[in-house]
């Protein structure tokens, strides 16, 4: 019998791996967990959404996003490891049980998984989609380029051979659509968490604009609390504030398109490296990444249970 | 599949707003293939930037004639990428 206690949460792994590991999580947890599917990537793999939920209709509903940038692979780990600690916690860890309790959670795990595919087979700092471009020799677009938020703006570019292109037009990466229809069509998320690396910050909307969010004091204060619990553990240092004053103008970006569609509570996180390596973090680093992670993407949960809107 | 022999990885530190124009004056030259990992921000924050082998000299040679500071944050990056895949490797096994 298969068991998520034999999967090996302190090594990097495939997709097809981190996909039959979905499954177990699933065969474990069958009260808790549920895998959906919300739609295809361009090269046709399906993109997989772990549903956590005790029951309910259309409760309120938080997003956790993982791998959208596919080299940036501490994350997808950091995910795995994360919803094992989900499914593992509920019932034991009170805070986790009580979001549980009234809310659901949706992680997918592997955002981008024609890029992360690629990142295994060719090109490990591989970090866009695989679409192709038409009058282009150059391949994919940044997903956290292409949602409708301010897209095409300068913090984004028009060059397909670029690292930030944008897009022919918002949503054209089914990868991003998939994951707007879903959260539309739900229409009651309440947050929405979208994970990167590597510079340890706990960003914000707007990235588009430089006018503050009109939440900007309650997300700036809810930042500051969960990066201080981040850094509790290993003494990990992040910085915090919106996109466009923590690092500079990003438009078209996941959270700041939540944002703007009624999810107040948006942020991404950018994850460790505490040293020299970047993208290539060791994979001795994925669980002490995870485990600091996890206080400070439980304050935020914990805040959007105890402050509905 | 592509490598990334005799890439290195620089950790630049921009010290003012005129460096930060000039690095980002580098991720327009195509030619020079540099990766930004990590983008200019904001005076004293680092950027790491891939460069690969066959731009180094230029790249360096431009930093220096700018008197912009660098070190090298990864001396090789596919040394590192067959140490992680010798690592994945080794956890299959196990």
């Amino acid at each position: 019998e298969r068991s998520t206690g034999t999967f090996d949460f302190a090594s990097y792994h495939t997709i097809d791996e981190i996909y039959n590991w979905l499954d177990t999580l699933v065969e474990n947890h069958p009260h808790l967990v549920s895998k959906i599917q919300i739609g295809q990537s361009y090269e046709n793999r399906p993109l997989y959404v772990l549903k956590f939920s005790t029951g309910g209709s259309n409760r309120s509903a938080i997003w956790l996003d993982t791998g959208i940038h596919s080299r940036e692979w501490i994350t997808q780990a950091t995910g795995i490891w994360t919803a094992n600690k989900i499914a593992e916690e509920y019932g034991q860890d009170p805070s986790i049980t009580a979001i549980l309790d009234s809310m659901d959670i949706f992680f997918e795990i592997v955002t981008n998984p024609d890029g992360f595919a690629f990142t295994h087979s060719s090109n490990r700092l591989w970090r866009k989609t695989r679409s192709l471009n038409a009058g282009s020799s150059c391949v994919g677009v940044d997903a956290n380029r292409n949602w409708d938020a301010g897209f095409g703006g300068s913090g984004s570019s028009s060059n397909p051979c670029s690292e930030t292109y944008h897009g022919p037009y918002p949503n054209s990466e089914s990868e991003v659509k998939a994951i707007v229809d879903f959260i539309l069509g739900h229409g009651n998320v309440k947050s929405v968490i979208s994970i990167h690396s590597y510079s340890q910050m706990l960003l914000f909307p707007y990235g588009y604009k430089t006018e503050p969010a009109p939440d900007y004091q309650e997300l700036n204060e809810l930042a500051k609390k969960a990066v201080s619990d981040l850094a509790a553990v290993y003494g990990t240092k992040y910085t915090y504030g919106s996109i466009v004053d923590t690092i500079y103008q990003a438009d078209g970006t996941t959270v700041d398109w939540a944002y703007d569609n009624g999810v107040k509570y948006s942020f991404t996180f950018e994850l460790r490296d505490t040293g020299r390596y970047g993208f290539l973090l060791p994979s001795s680093q994925i669980i002490p990444t995870a485990t600091e992670t996890w206080p400070a993407l439980l304050d935020i949960m914990l805040h959007v249970l105890e402050h509905p809107y | 599949e592509e490598l990334f022999v005799g890439h290195q990885v620089l950790r630049v530190t921009a010290d003012n707003e005129e460096h930060i124009a000039l690095l980002q004056g580098l991720a327009e030259q195509a030619e020079l293939q540099v990766d930004f990992w990590r983008h200019p921000t904001s005076p004293g924050n680092p950027a790491d930037l891939r460069v690969p082998f066959s731009s180094l000299q230029a790249v360096k040679i431009f930093l220096e004639s700018n008197g912009i500071p660098y070190s090298i944050m990864i001396q090789d990056v596919q040394e590192l990428l067959d140490e992680e895949k010798k690592t994945m490797l080794k956890s299959r096994r196990m």
